[in-house]
């Protein structure tokens, strides 16, 4: 199985897997990687995720939008404390779900009532760094959830805020990364995400 | 009205993360030669994906940018060297998803398509559905203007041989450590 999860300039999040399946497959077997949700999830408002594995177990889990729920909701509460934080709190009770246009009309926001694209500066670092930690834990949690139940395998995601991240419960994922910060690496075995850098 | 704390916007980000397969593997088993070979197909995939993420483009073209050199490489289960079914076929699997709308496209059970990454977006942009299989996608992807591409540029020996040895070894598809391929 292959997959690719990216980000792009525009805030804009995309998710794709491609497979064989699996060997000796039959009665028409299909797994995780075409079925939206198990495989395959990209929301603006949480994650993009892209699975390989054993995909009965990850099919059982939902396993790529069950991490993108999560973080959607961890998202949002991020956001809501910062806003708290900064003794907004009545603010946020007015723009929690829509916003008024000079014209009287009704808006929704674009990407979700909470968005820490809105905050600025270390308001935003702040905000972007509980998210890459967020995001990692529900990828590892979803993943042992998978374990739990017998299967094996891994995810790879990006954040809104650009993190790229992976979560396996197998000895190796052949995997890779690359971001505007600068990181390009790619590794096969765990414990190994920096050591076949190439430039 | 919304909380700031100074007047510094982030930069715009672009990120791209790629797998190819992930299962048990064995390190002995993996000559510098073979780990070579996987590090330059990984980083080729991603190359091709950063690339269109670095020149500004979207990240629905990044992801089936980076992911069509692997359904081209016979070191992956994707596309050409994609495993054999119980019946020495090749069916391919795939599926795409675009955050800003959420809209999806899949196909399931294809055995003519050389980049089933492009057919599921073609549903995706093109159908009213989302996922189709077997001889229908098919169907659609000719009407579609995808080339039929013959089952030997699926086939490779090696996951012939694979299919042979389960066989052998009279072990049902699920019994055998079959990620990876």
């Amino acid at each position: 199985t292959v997959g690719a999860v990216a980000l792009d300039m525009e805030g804009n999040l995309a998710a794709g897997t491609s497979t064989g399946g699996m060997t000796g497959k039959r009665w028409g077997r299909v797994g995780d990687a075409p079925v939206i949700g198990a495989g395959t999830y990209a929301d603006n408002r949480a994650c993009a995720v892209s699975a390989t594995g054993w995909g009965e177990y990850f099919l059982r889990v939902g396993v790529a939008h069950e991490i993108c729920t999560r973080l959607r909701m961890e998202r949002d509460a991020i956001v809501r404390n910062q806003r708290l934080m900064q003794g907004l709190a009545l603010s946020v009770a007015a723009a929690d779900l829509k916003e008024q246009h000079p014209s009287g009309e009704v808006l929704h926001h674009e990407y979700g009532p909470y968005d820490i694209r809105q905050f600025k500066g270390k308001a935003w670092q702040t905000a972007a760094q509980k998210v890459e930690r967020i995001a990692q834990k529900a990828a590892d949690a979803v993943m042992a959830d998978v374990a739990e139940l017998g299967g094996d395998g891994g995810v790879i995601l990006v954040t809104p805020e650009g993190h790229a991240i992976f979560s396996f419960n197998t000895s190796g994922m052949y995997r890779g990364r690359a971001t505007s910060e600068g990181v390009n690496e790619v590794a096969i075995f765990g414990g190994e995400d920096k050591a076949s850098a190439t430039p | 009205a919304l909380a700031q704390d100074d007047a510094s916007p982030p930069e715009p980000k672009w990120s791209i993360a790629i797998h190819g397969g992930a299962g048990t593997l064995n390190r002995d088993a993996m000559t510098p030669e073979r780990r070579a070979e996987y590090e330059a197909a990984l980083q080729e995939a991603l190359d091709a994906g950063r690339a269109v993420l670095a020149r500004g483009g979207s990240a629905m073209d990044a992801v089936k940018a980076a992911i069509l050199p692997m359904e081209d490489n016979p070191l992956f289960n994707a596309g050409r060297g994609a495993v054999f079914t119980w019946e020495g076929t090749n069916e391919l699997d795939a599926s795409i998803m675009d955050g800003r709308d959420r809209s999806a496209g899949a196909v399931a059970g294809v055995k003519t398509v050389k980049h089933p990454i492009l057919l599921a977006d073609v549903v995706r942009t093109e159908s009213p559905h989302v996922m189709l299989m077997g001889e229908g996608a098919e169907e659609f992807a000719a009407e579609q203007g995808f080339a039929v591409t013959p089952p030997e540029w699926f086939a490779t020996e090696a996951r012939k041989r694979a299919l042979e040895r389960m066989k052998a070894n009279k072990l049902s598809a699920l019994d055998v450590d079959h990620k990876f391929g």
